[in-house]
């Protein structure tokens, strides 16, 4: 049962794909596990929704490990769902949230590159498609979506780990979600969880320019990252991805403002540098616990700011 | 499965512009199989580079060469991923 799992711990694609059953049976009228499409190698992509009813109602999109290596994303976005799942119908605001949104969360963005991290190669990055005419495989997932595609900060050698791929969308894995999101057409915000560095960004990564909800979108991440901070003093800096990072073309969170979804930020998660991608296990709870704030907090306002 | 015994992730504090050119440059060089975890983009961000162990030498005479500074923040990649995989096993058992 999910009380077994031990969610201060990394886990196999296996192991989280059989938790995620155990979580719906555990909660089935809240929880759901929907197939959205397969990988490149063919394994299912499932997004875990959270709902209390109706059609189509105002959503949350989260996503999880799109970069593979970065496995504290993919182990927040475990801790994450199961904390939805159990604090609903206790925590007042969360329940209040669910009894008019829906919140979808992809935990294994990048299956493929999961799977092989565990198996060939720790360090992978990318999806691990084939690219014709090379020796190179994969495509960087986060430099693959239809925003500013092909711009500065992504490579066009397939070798690279930024290499954005042959056309946008081109890798199923980001065209699962695009489809889902596009079908959808009511979600109010995506959050795209990486790490690691300590930051919350919002768009644009293509151009420096401001997008025009910049003022709220940055007033929404400061307060955010305040809760955040607040409870292990862990200290993030927020900003435009262009700003505080660099120029990156073809984002995620780029794509989906684009499209409308005015509250896209993406989370980078602990720690600094000191491990990096190699963060230990016994941090996964306090970064997933304080991540749980900011996340929390940017909902709300997202909850309490319809438009 | 890959191997990362003796690969260094250093970080490097880029003071100057011509210190990012010079890391650009470097990250350019695929010969030397670098994996830049964080990039060369502002002297305000730090760069962290995984160095395999056979570019090691190269890497760090080209940055004494150019008076970058840098610290190693990993000193053997794969003992970490070994506790890593160590501990994940541990709690396999353990879940089971």
């Amino acid at each position: 049962s999910t009380r077994s799992f031990n969610f201060g711990a990394y886990h196999r694609l296996e192991t989280i794909y059989s938790w995620m059953d155990t979580l719906v049976a555990q909660y089935p009228k809240l929880v759901t596990k929907q197939l959205i499409g397969r990988s490149y190698e063919n394994r299912p992509m499932y997004v875990l929704k959270f709902s209390t009813g109706g059609n189509k109602r105002p959503a949350i999109w989260i996503d999880t490990g799109i970069h593979s290596r970065e496995w504290v994303s993919q182990a927040t976005g475990v801790w994450t769902a199961n904390k939805i799942a159990t604090d609903y119908g206790t925590d007042a605001s969360l329940t209040s949230l669910l009894n008019t949104m829906d919140i979808y969360m992809l935990l294994l963005a990048n299956p493929d590159g999961y799977a092989y991290t565990h198996s060939n190669d720790r360090m992978w990055r990318k999806t691990r498609s084939v690219n014709s005419g090379s020796r190179c495989r994969g495509v960087d997932p986060n430099r693959n979506w239809d925003a500013g595609f092909g711009g500065p900060g992504a490579s066009r050698n397939p070798c690279s780990d930024s290499y954005h791929g042959p056309s946008a969308h081109s890798e199923i894995e980001v065209k699962n979600v695009v489809n889902l999101i596009k079908s959808h057409g009511n979600f109010k915000s995506f959050i795209s969880v990486h790490a690691y560095s300590q930051l919350l960004m919002y768009p644009y990564g293509y151009s420096c320019n401001s997008v025009p909800d910049q003022p709220e979108l940055d007033s929404v991440g400061r307060a955010a990252v305040q809760k955040l901070t607040s409870l292990h003093g862990t200290r993030y800096k927020v900003g435009s991805i262009c700003k505080i990072i660099y120029q990156a073309s073809g984002g995620s969170i780029d794509w989906s403002y684009n499209m409308g979804i005015k509250y896209s930020f993406a989370f980078e998660l602990r720690d600094t540098g000191r491990y990096g991608f190699i963060l230990p296990a016994n941090q996964i709870i306090p970064t997933a616990s304080e991540t749980w704030l900011a996340l929390k907090h940017i909902m709300e306002y997202v909850r309490d700011h319809p438009y | 499965e890959r191997v990362f015994t003796g690969d260094k992730v250093i970080r490097v504090n880029v003071q100057t512009e011509q210190q990012i050119e010079l890391l650009q440059a470097l990250e350019t060089q695929q010969e030397w199989e670098l994996d830049f975890w964080l990039h060369p983009v502002s002297t305000e961000l730090p760069v962290d580079i995984r160095v395999p162990r056979s570019s090691l030498s190269y890497v760090t005479e080209y940055l004494n060469a150019n008076n970058i500074p840098y610290s190693v923040v990993i000193d053997n990649l794969q003992e970490l991923l070994d506790e890593e995989k160590a501990e994940m096993l541990e709690n396999q058992m353990k879940e089971r």
